[in-house]
Order: structure tokens, then C-alpha cells, then sequence
């Protein structure tokens, strides 16, 4: 297995296209974020804001954290913060043009790396699921 | 980058060792298995059994449905239930002499894999990360 074997057109092909990733925005309520996370079932997702570019993540771990602050569950109190009060701004991420071998390394301390174009928008996710599928399907050969 | 080149010794090496793998007992109750988990960090982590053997798996996503489930997070009747109530029982597993080419596939579909020895005790867990670190040196030379 080379690094040259694995062409950037297997990168585009690979990565879940932005209209397949369950997001959210840095303005959305805490509630809403809540439920797009347990609709989705993924531990984190992206937080994108107004123009569609990648601000951060957040997860059901950040979530939890601040119910298990309050003495009730209460969905209205959960109403009263955003996502930007809880998500990790530090999310890697990389350029569409960008070679495989940099989304290896990037996974590596990551389950996902955002993919933006030149001008930062938002076009998908790489998931450490489809690397590691690429590379088992190329050492199978 | 050959399967031959990797072999079973770093398999070994790259395992994260029992004692220093978070785990719980499918006899805990969830308020131990909430604290266990926040403690450590981790979204999931194995479930093994008074024998230490691997029984499943349980993560924050169960407990936080179970929460969920209440009007109110009462850590009393967190206590009133158990792990082996909310854990799946579905978690991939193989044994230490194993190649490294069977740890890649079943992490495609899995954050970590347990490995056992030949009567079947738990010994440690590989995760994608050492799985995607290893391949990333094995690249770079
Ligand atoms: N509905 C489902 N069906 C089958 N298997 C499932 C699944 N949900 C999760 N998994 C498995 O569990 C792994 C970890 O998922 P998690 O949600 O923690 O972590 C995910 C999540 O944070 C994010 N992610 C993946 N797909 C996403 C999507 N469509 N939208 C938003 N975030 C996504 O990327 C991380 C790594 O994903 P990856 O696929 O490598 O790894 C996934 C996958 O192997
Ligand atoms: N304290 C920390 N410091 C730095 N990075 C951290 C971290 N906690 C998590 N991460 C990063 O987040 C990834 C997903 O962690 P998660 O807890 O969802 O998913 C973890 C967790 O479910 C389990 N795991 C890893 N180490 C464990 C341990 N010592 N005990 C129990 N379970 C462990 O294996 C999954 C995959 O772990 P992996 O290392 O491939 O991938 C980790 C790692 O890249």
C-alpha cells in the first residue's frame, strides 16, 4: 500500500456529503440539539453557522454534562442555552484537495474531519469508518 | 505497506491493557456506571462479568435514554437499575494471537475491540486510534 495508490478522487467519493451530516447550529437551543443528537444516534456532530462554515462540535457528552447540572430535567431550562455555551470550538479539519495521507493523521485523534472548499463552506465528513474500509479494501488486494 | 509487515507483536504492544481500560460489571448499578464514565472520558466502554469476561458494552448514550425516560434525574432510581439493563451485548472481540488484518476489519464497524485470551479472559482493548496511528507510521516510511 502506497500513499500515491490512494487518489484524492477516492477522498470526495469517500466523504459523507454535507446534506448526509446531522448538524446543528451555534445559535440552535440546547434542546433542539439534544434532539437532533438522539434522532441521529451520533455521539458529535458539526455545528455550522448562518454562512455554512464549520465553528466546532458538540455531542450528547457536553449535553449531559449540563443536565446533570440542574437538580430537573426540564426542557424549557435546556431551551435557555445554545449550543455555542457547550460545544468544543477545536474540530480538525481539511481542504477537499487535500491528500488521504492528511486525513489519516487527522483521524487519528478524531472520529471525523470537516471538509471545506476554498473558501471554508462546509461539504462533508471523513469518518474513520471509511478510512479504515479504504485501507482494508486496498490490503486485501 | 504488506499484511505481512505488521505483525502480531505490535498487536501486543498496541493494546490498551486491562487495567488501564474504564470498564464496569454488568451487577453495577447506572449511578456507579454514570460516574465510572464521566470520570473516564469515555463514550463507551466494556461490560465484563464477575469472572472478567467480556459481556457487551454500555455508554452515555444508553444511560442519558434511561435519564430520559424520567421526569426527573433522580440518582436514587438511577440506582434501581443496572448495567445489564441498558448495555448491548454486541461488541467485537478477538483473541491476542489474532492477525492485525482482522483487528482493521472489525474496527471499520467499531471504535474498539476486545481482546481476549484462549479461554476467553479479558486482556485489553484496541482502538482505532492505535489501529490508524500504526498504519500512518507504517506509510510514512
Ligand atoms: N447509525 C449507525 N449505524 C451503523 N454504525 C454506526 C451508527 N452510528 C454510529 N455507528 C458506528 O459507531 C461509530 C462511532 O459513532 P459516533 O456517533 O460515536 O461517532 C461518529 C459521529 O460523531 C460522526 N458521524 C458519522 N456519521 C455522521 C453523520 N452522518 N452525521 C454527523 N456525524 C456523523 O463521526 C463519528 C465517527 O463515525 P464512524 O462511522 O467512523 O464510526 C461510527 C460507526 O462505526
Ligand atoms: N481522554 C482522552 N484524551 C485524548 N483523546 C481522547 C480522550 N478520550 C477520547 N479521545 C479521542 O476521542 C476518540 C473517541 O473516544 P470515545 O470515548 O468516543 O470512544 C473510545 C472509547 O469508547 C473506547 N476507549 C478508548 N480508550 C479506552 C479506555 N482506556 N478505557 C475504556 N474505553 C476506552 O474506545 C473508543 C475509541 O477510542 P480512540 O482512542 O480510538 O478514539 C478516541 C480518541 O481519539
Amino acid at each position: 500500500l502506497k500513499n500515491s495508490q490512494i487518489t484524492d478522487n477516492e477522498i470526495s467519493e469517500l466523504m459523507i456529503s454535507q446534506e448526509k451530516v446531522a448538524h446543528v447550529q451555534s445559535n440552535n437551543p440546547l434542546d433542539h440539539a439534544l434532539l437532533v443528537l438522539i434522532k441521529s444516534g451520533y455521539t458529535s456532530i458539526p455545528v455550522l453557522d448562518k454562512e455554512y462554515k464549520v465553528q466546532g462540535q458538540v455531542g450528547k457528552a457536553q449535553i449531559l454534562d449540563s443536565i446533570l447540572g440542574m437538580e430537573r430535567i426540564e426542557m424549557e431550562r435546556l431551551h435557555e442555552y445554545f449550543v455555542s455555551d457547550v460545544m468544543t470550538a477545536k474540530v480538525p479539519r481539511m481542504k477537499q484537495d487535500e491528500t488521504f495521507g492528511k486525513a489519516l493523521m487527522l483521524s487519528i485523534n478524531h472520529p471525523f474531519v470537516c471538509i471545506e472548499d476554498n473558501d471554508g463552506a462546509f461539504l462533508g465528513i471523513m469518518t474513520r469508518r471509511s478510512i479504515l474500509a479504504l485501507i482494508h479494501r486496498h490490503l486485501e488486494k
